[in-house]
């Protein structure tokens, strides 16, 4: 299973509609301070199914939608996909037989969120489901924000026996 | 549940202490239960840089947490290996010498997980088989564009 | 004492955008009181770089955090000038354009401050006057070696 | 007023004598992960005062004496120096007439720390004198320790007002 690309339409800075594609196996991000780059993280993490506004930087669910800058006006709602090459059909359950898996969230400024799979609408339960037993999901190991590295070892000792136990 | 944590703590605790000896060069990194009781018991990390003495986790240095803790990461991912990693900065506390052992592991773990590197340091660009720049060239509006080491770096200045 | 706290966030506040200015090339950063009662009310950062919104502070990037960090500190700083500073790694989430505005910066303020940079960036050893080298030939022994910016950049990668 | 030089002995990674001069307005400080950058500004707040082990990466206030490495012996105290060029009056009371005012603090395996001003044994309180009204002291906003520049502005609101009001 691996990543093809992510789209992201009126998620934070990304106002028009931009494809991240990740075509190898080991791709960097650069740019200036501000340009996005973790941007791209948090939407990751937002259409896996992330539902608190803080984890996202933000003060409530609808922050993500872009807000506007000097030059355009804020938008009326954000969407991002998540396109997954499932070939190996290691993505278990119900799903293993499909070659691509594209995951789709969308919200609007009241902060409700839809869910698609595949095209067609799911429950976030479903979103969740899919990942299952992968490792993946919005507040996975596998993906370490910026500045949180160190906070990891620092943590108390039951906090990472947690950590330990479910990664078993 | 006890024999499952139990060979859980174990696994990570080998591969974790793998992991330190490649990233710090020597030395040795090991997971330790506070308590008897395998079902409630604590779990703290003692690291050990090379020709030092043991020492607790708040006494290293900021390079050397961020060492120990992609050590972890990583030892815990191999446990179940997550199809891919998202890593954002955690190269920016390392000097060159750390960022390149880093680097040297991160490409070896690529053949099997496909990996994301949010950075700002040259010498992890230039260990990536793809760059992706970002930019704000409409203040606000952020678009990629595509960039080798070079333009990487002056995109950074920019 | 109420008089005394309104001219010092007044002052503050003026120093702060300034020095937002300059570091961010542009935009305003003020403080703004969370109540009407001066004696007790809390202080809260707004942040507006150039070209984007008004943001709160949780919004703003890793890079842009340290700059307005850096703005504020220096922004209290000149309020009660303290003979010396001592930054450790605080250039570490800045990108290069920023790292040269941040040492335009310090250099200015050197004139009256005596600063002490603790880095690993080449940029920010080259505005120093004296670089000091500190190593561990001997494991686990500090020790200081007079180094010039090469010297201190290759120090970094030993 | 200047700081001219620091000396450590048996500080933390710091187990010979070694002075740390500043011989200029604008100094770098520059080595490899662990090799003891840090560990200075340890030691500037240490000796002007530090009573928690907590903010010297410590677990008891001893932990600051040198502990071992692989080829030395722990050692039985710490000493630190901190000489200040007086010449401008700058430093305040009764010290305005000194033209070098030298602090000293040294520490031995019990805890119990002795302070010293230009040689003369004196008490905690006294060297927190000598720095009234300088804006210094060891948790200055003066000197930002690694990791916590970021941590000033996401700090609640009644703490960004007490740290505004400790400036006045
Ligand atoms: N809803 C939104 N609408 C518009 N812009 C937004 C929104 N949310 C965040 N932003 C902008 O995104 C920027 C932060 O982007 P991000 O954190 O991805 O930067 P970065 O590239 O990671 O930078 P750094 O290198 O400093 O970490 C902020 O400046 C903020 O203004
Ligand atoms: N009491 C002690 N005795 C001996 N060594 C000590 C003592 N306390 C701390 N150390 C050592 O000092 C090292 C940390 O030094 P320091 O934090 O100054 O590194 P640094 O140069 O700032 O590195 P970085 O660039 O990673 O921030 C640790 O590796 C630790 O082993
Ligand atoms: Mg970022
Ligand atoms: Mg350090």
């Amino acid at each position: 299973m691996r990543l093809n690309k992510i789209k992201l339409a009126g998620f934070k800075s990304f106002v028009d509609p931009t494809a991240v594609e990740f075509p190898s196996a080991l791709v960097g991000v650069a740019g200036p301070n501000g340009s996005g780059k973790s941007n791209i993280i948090d939407a990751v993490r937002w259409v896996m199914g992330e539902s608190s506004a803080k984890q996202l930087r933000g003060g409530r669910i609808a922050d993500v939608i872009f807000n506007g800058s000097g030059g355009r006006q804020p938008l009326a709602s954000a969407v991002v996909d998540m396109v997954f090459d499932n070939s190996d059909g290691r993505l278990g359950g119900e799903y293993a037989g499909w070659r691509e898996i594209a995951i789709r969230r969308s919200v609007d400024r009241e902060g409700v969120s839809n869910y698609f799979l595949n095209g067609t609408r799911c429950r976030r339960r479903d979103i969740a489901d899919v990942f299952l037993g992968t490792g993946l999901g919005p507040r996975s190991y596998a993906i370490i924000e910026q500045g949180t590295i160190s906070r990891l070892v620092e943590s108390r000792p039951e906090e990472l026996r947690e950590f330990l136990e479910e990664a078993a | 549940t006890r024999e499952r944590f139990k060979e859980t703590f174990e696994r990570v605790n080998q591969r974790l202490d793998e992991l330190f000896q490649r990233l710090f060069g020597g030395g040795s990194g090991k997971l330790v239960l506070t308590g008897e009781e395998l079902l409630d018991a604590g779990v703290v990390i003692t690291a050990r840089p090379p020709g030092k003495k043991n020492a607790t986790i708040q006494m290293l240095s900021g390079g050397e947490k961020a060492l120990v803790a992609v050590a972890l990461v990583f030892a815990i991912f191999e446990l179940n290996p997550a199809p891919f990693c998202l890593l954002d900065e955690v190269d920016a506390p390392m000097d060159d010498a750390n960022v390149d052992r880093f680097c040297d592991l991160v490409k070896d773990m690529s053949a099997n997980t496909q990996f994301v590197l949010i950075t700002h340091n040259r010498r992890t660009m230039a260990v990536c088989h793809q760059l992706i720049g970002v930019t704000m060239q409409e203040p606000g509006v952020s678009r990629l564009v595509g960039v080798d080491v070079d333009e990487a770096e002056r995109l950074a200045v920019s």
